[in-house]
């Protein structure tokens, strides 16, 4: 089973 | 005061059909800089970054730091009525609540000018660190974008792995499946359409072929496209926007659980 990981899990917000 | 003149025109139509399916309202920044956007897709999965950098203007005058947020679905349809050879020009004023976009045909005997309504969007702004990428790819778009669309008719899911031997899309549905592998070719005659392959450590990733297929629609902006990729991170896709600056999509990659 893929789960599609979001943009959040690797940048943080500025 | 803001006021940006962009003799080519058809750049900016380009990079709005390049982000306007993607992501439906953003806020356009605007610094001593360039002219910049931020925004990810609604899923949050993909995130795009534009800029164009100051010098590629004509004129470029902006006074303080301004960040206007726009319907990229209606900035489009206002873009739409600028020829292709037209000269655009975005202005706006400190505090005010709309932009007007100027069509300058190249004889000037045609002025147009659209006003189009800003709003109020709240914006969360990632900081992207520069990073070293296990493997980049540089191909030309137009192959890019034929093989995100190829492989789209058979899966949904594209993994990317990059060896010595050359990089691999692979995609499996329910029809059957397809690998597409292409080695590097630096013997072209034209220096846009080789295929670079710079490896430091193999990597295999995979990612949603609707987002792929979504960025390509920056093909017409370059010839050539750039794959960066790692496995810690998500896939940069970059596209050069002329001399001036670039848009480059972030897609968060898929997981095996």
């Amino acid at each position: 089973k893929e789960t599609q990981l979001r943009i959040e899990a690797f940048y943080s917000f500025s | 005061m803001l006021e940006l003149r962009l003799v080519q025109g058809s750049l900016l139509k380009k990079v709005l059909e390049s982000i306007k399916d993607l992501v439906n309202d953003a806020n356009f920044d605007c610094s001593s800089t360039g002219f910049s956007l931020q925004a990810m897709d609604s899923s949050h999965v993909a995130l795009v970054s534009l800029l164009l950098r100051s010098e590629g203007f004509e004129h470029y005058r902006c006074d303080r730091n301004l960040s206007m947020g726009m319907n990229l679905g209606n900035m489009s349809k206002m873009l739409k009525c600028a020829g292709n050879d037209d000269i655009i020009t975005i202005k706006a004023d400190d505090g005010g609540d709309t932009v007007t976009f100027m069509f300058e045909s190249p004889t000037q005997d045609k002025i147009a000018d659209f006003e189009m309504k800003l709003m109020d969007i709240d914006s969360e702004h990632l900081g992207i660190p520069d990073a070293e990428y296990h493997s980049i790819v540089r191909m030309p778009s137009s192959e890019f974008q034929r093989i995100c669309k190829d492989l789209s008719t058979i899966g949904d899911t594209v993994v990317i792995s990059v060896t010595k031997e050359g990089v691999k899309f692979s995609t499996a549905g329910d029809i059957g499946t397809a690998n597409i592998v292409l080695r590097q070719n630096t013997t072209v005659d034209k220096p846009e359409d080789a295929i670079v392959i710079e490896m430091n450590e193999p990597v295999s990733l995979s990612f949603a072929l609707r987002y792929m297929n979504s960025f390509t629609k920056a093909t017409p902006l370059s010839d050539t496209v750039t794959i960066s990729l790692s496995s810690e991170l998500p896939v940069v896709v970059e596209y050069k926007v002329a001399e001036m600056g670039y848009i480059r999509y972030y897609l968060a990659p898929k997981i095996e659980e």
